[in-house]
């Protein structure tokens, strides 16, 4: 009598849902640019025997962006999922993984991530702001003022941009430009930086000092320009393993100066 | 001639008589939404 396949396993099943803990863990901890995902839900799950205690599983993904950029040290269970009306962004996932004698390891992974519809939000919140394009000239400029504006301020190293997060453009009833972007700490202090920028290079990978500034320029009425930027310290990061399409800019060289 | 049997056979289960009150168990996927739907 041929053996009785095992039940296939439900998605919300406490297996699956730590393999996908486990698929998000690896997502998160092999990309190096934008946001942590957190996962919305367990999309489908397929388990194929592969002999005695030895399983490939096929886990597809659907996450949600969290407000915790990717190099934060900061625990994905205390990152908060970025809301509906703040313009959220999903990311599609499909996930390869090995489970031998109980240990799980992924294989492969494949993501896609996309913002959620600007028609959406506008049912939802007419008059929310909605993501701005990367390559905006506004977002540019404001990005570029700010870090501009911090790096006179500062006494600790000089910060060059990694890449813009995110940014929105809000026309009334203030014209105001918000923006999050990754920066990295360089070999120069901002002091030495304002003789010779172009020498200041991005400390090396095992000094490495990322960090995430927010910043907020109001244009009119009034004009004001805030930055607040966070350096994380020294973090040894899994190596990078381009999984995310990223839509927008993407720059030729990490720390290439916006200014 | 092809015959698609074995979703004959699932039609069949359709049409057992159902105790009142009982409850099909939920699809095994997609799983439930954690946050929201985009």
């Amino acid at each position: 009598v041929p053996a009785v396949p095992p039940a296939p396993l439900g998605c919300d099943d406490p297996e699956s849902l730590a393999i996908a803990e486990a698929a998000v863990n690896y997502i998160n901890g092999h990309s190096h640019h934008g946001y942590k995902f957190a996962l919305n839900r367990v999309e489908d799950i397929r388990v194929v025997p592969q002999g005695p205690n030895s399983d490939i599983i096929f886990i597809e993904l659907d996450l949600l962006e969290t407000k915790c950029p990717i190099l934060s040290p900061t625990p994905l269970a205390n990152c908060t999922v970025r809301s509906f009306v703040e313009h959220a962004v999903e990311g599609d996932c499909d996930v390869k993984l090995q489970k031998v004698d109980g240990t799980l390891s992924v294989l492969a992974s494949k993501c896609h991530s996309h913002a959620d519809s600007r028609e959406d939000i506008r049912k939802v919140c007419p008059d929310c702001p909605l993501l701005a394009k990367m390559n905006n000239t506004e977002v540019l400029g404001a990005v570029s003022a700010a870090l501009n504006d911090y790096n006179s301020k500062t006494t600790d190293s000089y910060l060059r941009l990694l890449e813009i997060g995110r940014a929105k453009i809000q026309y009334h009833p203030v014209h105001t430009v918000v923006a999050e972007f990754a920066v990295g700490a360089t070999n120069c202090s901002a002091e030495e930086a304002k003789a010779n920028v172009g020498a200041c290079q991005l400390l090396p990978e095992d000094q490495s000092n990322f960090g995430f500034c927010t910043a907020v320029m109001v244009k009119h009425p009034s004009q004001d320009l805030q930055v607040d930027c966070q350096l994380y310290g020294h973090q040894v990061r899994a190596p990078h393993i381009p999984l995310l399409s990223r839509p927008g800019v993407t720059y030729a060289h990490p720390g290439q100066d916006t200014s | 001639s092809v015959t698609k049997r074995a979703v004959a056979e699932a039609a069949q289960h359709d049409k057992v008589p159902r105790p009142v009150g009982f409850v099909p168990p939920p699809p095994p996927c997609p799983g439930k939404i954690l946050h929201f739907d985009i």
